[in-house]
Formats: C-alpha cells, structure tokens, sequence
C-alpha cells in the first residue's frame, strides 16, 4: 500500500506543471524514503529528476517500492481538478494498475476522488555523477525567468558567461544582440532577491533558450534558482523545495561545429 | 552554427 498526504497541495500542483512541457510521461518512484522521478524529454536532449523526501508530506506510507507510471497530460487534467487549497492525497495498491488522487477542502467539506490508469513504461535511469562546478550562480527564480524569456526574442541560444563580479547573459540573432549582466549581490534585505557566485574558474557556455524556458516552469515552487555550470557537462537548473526535497534540470552546453 | 549533444551522451545508464 502506498499513500501520500500533502496539505499544501498547491505543491503537488506546481511540481507536475514544472515538467509536464518536458515529458509526456514519466515514472514516479515511490519508496519509504520519499517520491523520486527522473526522466528524460522525447528527444532525449535534457533530463528531469526530481525527489519529493517522505518527512516533506503530512502522512506518508510505503509498505514496498512501488512504480506509478504516468501519463502526465492525463494527470495534470486530474490535478486541475484540485483547487489551490485543497489537501491532496495520492493512493495505490501494490501491484495495482490504477492510482486514486483524493482532493479534500479544507474544511473537509468536499472529497473528490479520481482514478487513473496507470502505465508500463520502459524506463532508462542514467547515473548522475556528482561534480565540482566551476561556478554555482544562485539568483531570484523570477529574475531568471525574466531573463531566458526576453533573451530568447533575440536568438535561440543564450551564452551564460560567469565571473566573481557577476553574470551576463548574452543573446544574438538576425536583429541584433542583447547582454544582461547581473552583479553579484548578497546584501540584500531579502534573502530571495540575492545574486551569490561561488567561483573556482570562470566559465562562458551557450545554451538553447528552448529548454532554459520550460525548465522556468518550476518559478513558482521557489523564490531563488541554482545555476551549477562547468565547462563541457551539462549544466544543473536547481530549485528547492522547502522542506521537501528539489526539481533539478540538466541540459548539455551547446557545441560549436 | 552550433551542435546540440544529447543528454544520453553525458550520464551512463545505470
């Protein structure tokens, strides 16, 4: 038996709308530990890999590891049945082929529960390594939004180039060019509007506006963005969740021909 | 004009 309680659903909400652009499907691992998911898009050019730790929900059992494969426009139709509000609980039983999302008001005024089929999917997980960036730029999501969306006016491929004193991003294309820099700022009064660089070398590598835009999806699930870059590996879009765990994109730099 | 790698190229399959 599996069962997963979160009563701030609006979480659950946001983290299947944060990669739902990417992948059409995916498989959600869920074990005593907490809910992992790592994917690929179709064309198998980023990766998506997300953990949702089991003390981040209000209830949460896992009697033996079970694989919920999804198709995940179906789900994000079921999830927009959910209100804002409401508390979501997600249910299976080992071995089953369906999965029951129950959304309660708060007020446990009203209970709605939807069943979908589950699927089979032929799942590839590739092993991470972990690696020492060059350079870590950690700024205001909203900001980076901001940024990958009115760059990719300018060209398809923004390079991020990185120094102590700051980041720039750069775009170029049939109608001119465009450089935002941001120096680096850690006096702030808020915490979240902070630009902080952790620099061992400094490092300038091109990246498709295509997929920096859908991996800003995941903007409302935290206030601040993780870039993790170095040269020739792809690069790691971070945001935490409180409490709870990460959303994590990889994305390789482009090379030149 | 620039190439795209694939994610697939930089992370083994485990």
């Amino acid at each position: 038996m599996f069962e997963a309680r979160l009563v701030q659903g609006a979480l659950l909400k946001k983290v299947l709308e944060s990669i739902k652009d990417l992948l059409n499907e995916a498989t959600w691992e869920c074990a005593a530990t907490g809910i992992s998911l790592q994917a690929m898009d179709s064309s198998h050019v980023s990766l998506v890999a997300l953990n949702l730790r089991s003390d981040g929900f209000d209830k949460y059992r896992c009697d033996r590891n079970v694989s919920l494969g999804m198709n995940l426009t179906n789900m994000a139709k079921i999830m927009k049945c959910a209100s804002n509000d409401d508390v979501i609980t997600i249910k299976a039983q080992d071995d089953a082929d369906t999965v029951t999302f129950v959304f309660e008001t708060p007020n446990q005024e009203k209970i709605s529960d939807y069943e979908m089929k589950l699927m089979n999917l032929d799942t590839e997980h590739l092993g991470i390594p972990d690696t020492d960036y060059s350079c870590i730029v950690k700024m205001p999501s909203v900001e980076f939004q901001r940024i990958c969306r009115d760059l990719s006016q300018i060209g398809d491929s923004v390079v991020i180039s990185c120094t102590k004193e700051g980041v720039k991003f750069s775009a170029a294309g049939d109608l001119g060019t465009g450089n935002v820099k941001l120096a680096q700022n850690a006096n702030v009064d808020k915490e979240e509007e902070a630009v902080v660089i952790e620099m061992q070398e400094p490092v300038s590598l091109t990246f498709a506006c295509r997929y920096l835009n859908s991996f800003t999806k995941a903007t409302p699930l935290a206030p601040q963005v993780q870039l993790s870059m170095s040269s020739d590996v792809p690069l790691v879009v971070e945001y935490k969740l409180e409490d709870m765990g990460y959303v994590r994109y990889y994305l390789a730099p482009k090379i030149e021909d | 004009t620039s190439a795209q790698p694939k994610i697939s190229s930089y992370f083994q399959k485990t």
